[in-house]
């Protein structure tokens, strides 16, 4: 990835699979 | 052309391995420490543990659905380690770091192993 432009995403990045349905 | 890195994404997909884990969900090996029983993913197992990368890259074992550790293991050390493996976060208490190292030691954790000594050194009064 040298030379391509990276950005940074600090937020989640996936779905929180839940404690139970 | 750009590239964007989430910086959450690892932590992201072991918080959900943890839930899975927590759930009983696609969990295919059980670990028999003395008498208690530890439900586990093996490609976690694999990806943290240098013995349990050899035992399920092993053709003839990688199918074993239940692993049965040296009954020297203690079981809050092993707990402490598999919820290490799962959550990053080792917790060392004082009575039972000892314990957690030798853990380490036959879990081939290396790092953790080291982890555990220059702790030990710094606590040394």
């Amino acid at each position: 990835y040298e030379g391509v432009n990276t950005i940074k995403e600090l937020g989640r990045s996936i779905h929180e699979i839940p404690r139970q349905d | 052309d750009s590239c964007i890195q989430f910086t959450r994404h690892a932590s992201d997909v072991l918080l959900n391995l943890n839930r899975l884990r927590s759930r009983d969900i696609l969990t295919d090996v059980t670990i028999l420490v003395n008498r208690q029983q530890f439900r586990a993913h093996k490609t976690v197992l694999m990806a943290c543990s240098g013995l349990f990368y050899t035992i399920f890259t092993d053709s003839h074992k990688c199918n074993l659905n239940a692993i049965s550790l040296d009954p020297k293991v203690d079981p809050e050390g092993f707990a402490i380690l598999l919820e290490f493996m799962y959550t990053s976060r080792l917790t060392l208490k004082e009575s039972l770091i000892m314990a957690i190292m030798n853990t380490a030691i036959y879990l081939q954790m290396d790092h953790v192993v080291d982890t555990c000594h220059r702790f030990i050194k710094s606590s040394d009064p």
